[in-house]
């Protein structure tokens, strides 16, 4: 494999599609994010409106700091507060066109990038495993 | 930059030193190493005896499931309950002689490696971003 082959990767080979990805919505109580969380064992999952498409993401570390208090932290709050109200806005996103060097350099500093099409309508996650697995390969050759 | 520069490449020019990497011991309590996940953000980190050796990692998901009952979440256990009981054992592991190739490719399935010196003594740890910036700069060369 040549550097020209690594440019010309098509990234949705890469991807988690919508149907394998765990994903809450923004109207959910956090109580049932931080179940969702704790059932597939993931830090941090996608939130999503009704039409699939993305508001922003859910991560245990988010929750946890939303109900945290003065003295202790108030569990109570998970079933009174929504998603929308801890969930981080704006995630690192990419289109289904775009190239794999744009992932690498946006997977630097996220975990995983979410991947949505030209209407808006969310197709998936590209997580640091999947790009690092190519790298491993393209290195190895 | 050739593959040839990639395979001698030190890793501990890519290492987060010791010094810097939040962690904990394996006798604190559940609540010690939840509030230090809390406070820094990460969700995972080193556990280490008094001597600086590796004992485990853990993470949030690791205290969250050590404490669900049947019910619901048994925030009183996170008092009674000590790291030990929770951490995951025998993480991945490089030590300091290791070569890029091999963090790569350990890098895949996680989200950080443990590093220690030929005595055992922990020595920082390598997280994906240090790798994945290092390789977006070698493939944009
Ligand atoms: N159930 C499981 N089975 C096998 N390996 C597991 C696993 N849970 C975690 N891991 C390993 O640990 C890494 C970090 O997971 P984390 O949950 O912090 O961070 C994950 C999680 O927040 C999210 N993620 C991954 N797969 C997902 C999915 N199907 N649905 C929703 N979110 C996902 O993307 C982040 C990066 O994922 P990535 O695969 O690069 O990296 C994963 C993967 O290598
Ligand atoms: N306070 C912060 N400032 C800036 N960026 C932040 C950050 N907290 C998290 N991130 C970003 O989010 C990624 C995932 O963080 P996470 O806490 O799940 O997963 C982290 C955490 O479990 C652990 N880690 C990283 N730095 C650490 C440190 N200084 N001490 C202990 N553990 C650390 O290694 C994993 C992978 O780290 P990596 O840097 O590859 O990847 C980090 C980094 O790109």
């Amino acid at each position: 494999m040549t550097s020209e082959d690594v440019f010309k990767k098509n990234i949705m080979e890469l991807v988690i599609p919508a149907d394998k990805v765990a994903h809450v919505q923004s109207i959910n109580p956090l109580e049932h994010a931080l179940l969702v969380l704790m059932k597939t064992g993931y830090s941090a999952i996608p939130v999503l409106d009704r039409d699939s498409r993305l508001q922003g993401v859910i991560s245990k570390t988010l929750i946890l700091n939303n109900i945290v208090g003065i003295e202790r932290i108030e569990y109570e709050k998970l079933g009174e507060r929504i998603v929308e109200s801890a969930m981080k806005k704006n995630p690192p996103l990419l289109r289904v066109g775009d190239d794999l060097l744009s992932a690498i350099k946006l997977s630097i500093d996220h975990a995983f990038i979410c991947i949505e099409d030209d209407k808006g309508i969310f197709q998936g996650i590209l997580p640091r495993s999947s790009l690092l697995k190519f790298l491993n390969h393209y290195l190895r050759d």
